[in-house]
């Protein structure tokens, strides 16, 4: 079973600025 | 067919052609006859038991056919035609008269060697230079008082502690021949290790010269002279000027044998682009003299060639992703004397001193040769899932967070879900 790849829209980055890749 | 390598393409030593390096060459001079016009008197011999003649010349640089100038020190010497320069007439002392000539390039010389058109000189000194005549070092000195001339003992042994030591020698100072007579100085006679020439540096040092100068410090006196009525046991040849023959210094033929300095690494010099001198050189070694490895080629340090070994220059080894290099003895060393190259600035994500694995961040594409300009891959590492950006080299597996899988750490594992966390982006499920 194949696994989705992260989905980057589902991360909350409030607490986590700094660790945002820019093109988030 | 080149004389630097043989038949299979191997490296060789070679050297240029033996060569009189002073013929056609300028030779300056401190003293020259015939401005203004000048009569110089010699003695003659006849031969066959018959007395000596005295005959006169005149000196006149103006007139080709009565001129000696310092051109035909160097030009072709034929038995037909002998051509002589000649100095002023010696009036007064010091005697002294300088012949300089400069090579223009370092040669490894044999001999130096003078044939004169006066009576030999009674004492005179050979010097060398191998800054191109910023410094002089004494090379040979003639002279019946080596002691008094020159401060030097007459013959003194020549052993391996003092090879690079010049002599001075009471030989080739005879008054007669009257005209004709030769000095010829053989750099390497006498001295002990010119058998094993290849494997002494001083030696190779010794014969290096790229200027020699000659310097005839006193003519035969009268009083050596005996030429019965003219003679005279004055120290001053000026004393017999008057009477029987004026005093100065002519020279027919002036050589230096030898090879033009290349370091086994060429067999023939040019003249580059500005005219000057320089050897064609082989072996990845460039240089004046051949002296040095050419840029890349630093795997192992310079060395001259002997009969045994080119010795030549070799390439670093980069696998195609540099372009410079630099040696490191350390290295060499470890090696057993076989490599010491380091290359540097290693490109397309290269690392290692042959730019032999992929820098940080880069992982190995085992489809293509490490000589691949794309032989290293960008490691991808997934920003969240990852816990850092640098991945296995060799299989460029990234290091991924708990739950994560996947090379580049982009997916959950099996019984993991995505979180809203970007700390632990997956997390089991209940």
């Amino acid at each position: 079973e194949v696994m989705p790849t992260l989905d980057m829209a589902l991360f909350d980055w409030t607490d986590y600025e700094d660790m945002k890749p820019v093109d988030t | 067919l080149d004389p630097c390598y043989d038949d299979t393409g191997a490296a060789r030593r070679c050297i240029p052609e033996f060569i009189n390096a002073a013929f056609g060459k300028e030779v300056m001079v401190s003293s020259v006859c015939g401005r203004p016009p000048s009569r110089s008197c010699s003695v003659v011999e006849r031969g066959d038991d018959r007395p000596s003649v005295r005959t006169c010349q005149i000196c006149d640089a103006a007139d080709p056919r009565r001129a000696h100038p310092a051109s035909y020190l160097t030009d072709l010497n034929s038995a037909h035609n002998l051509t002589c320069w000649q100095s002023e007439n010696l009036n007064t002392s010091p005697y002294n008269v300088t012949l300089t000539l400069s090579l223009g390039k370092k040669f490894e010389i044999t001999y130096v060697s003078l044939q004169f058109c006066s009576p030999r000189p009674e004492s005179l000194a050979i010097y060398k230079s191998m800054d191109y005549g910023k410094t002089w070092m004494p090379y040979q000195f003639y002279s019946s008082q080596c002691r008094r001339m020159y401060n030097r003992p007459n013959k003194a042994t020549i052993t391996k502690q003092n090879e690079q030591e010049a002599l001075c020698t009471d030989g080739h100072t005879d008054l007669y021949p009257l005209s004709g007579g030769l000095i010829a100085f053989s750099t390497l006679d006498g001295r002990p290790s010119g058998k094993d020439f290849d494997n002494s540096p001083v030696l190779q040092d010794w014969v290096t010269v790229t200027d020699i100068r000659v310097v005839f410090n006193r003519p035969q006196l009268p009083r050596e002279l005996g030429l019965g009525a003219g003679g005279s046991n004055s120290d001053d040849p000026a004393s017999v000027t008057s009477t029987l023959a004026t005093y100065f210094y002519a020279v027919g033929d002036f050589q230096v044998g030898g090879r033009c300095k290349c370091n086994g690494h060429a067999s023939r010099c040019l003249k580059d682009k500005e005219g000057k001198l320089v050897c064609d050189c082989k072996h990845n070694t460039e240089g004046p003299e051949c002296d040095r490895c050419k840029p890349f080629h630093y795997d192992r340090p310079w060395q001259r060639a002997n009969a045994r070994e080119a010795n030549e220059c070799l390439p670093c080894n980069c696998n195609l992703h540099a372009r410079r290099c630099r040696f490191n003895m350390e290295l060499y060393k470890l090696s057993g004397r076989k490599s010491g190259g380091v290359c540097m600035n290693c490109r397309h994500n290269t690392a290692g001193r042959h730019c032999h694995y992929c820098k940080e961040g880069f992982y190995r594409d085992m489809a293509r040769p490490i000589t691949h300009r794309r032989a290293c891959k960008a490691c991808d590492c997934h920003p969240v899932g990852a816990a850092g950006k640098t991945c296995n080299q060799t299989t460029g597996q990234c290091p991924c967070k708990d739950g994560v899988t996947g090379i580049t750490c982009n997916r959950c594992a099996k019984g993991y879900q995505q979180s809203r966390s970007p700390v632990a982006p997956c997390i089991k499920i209940p």
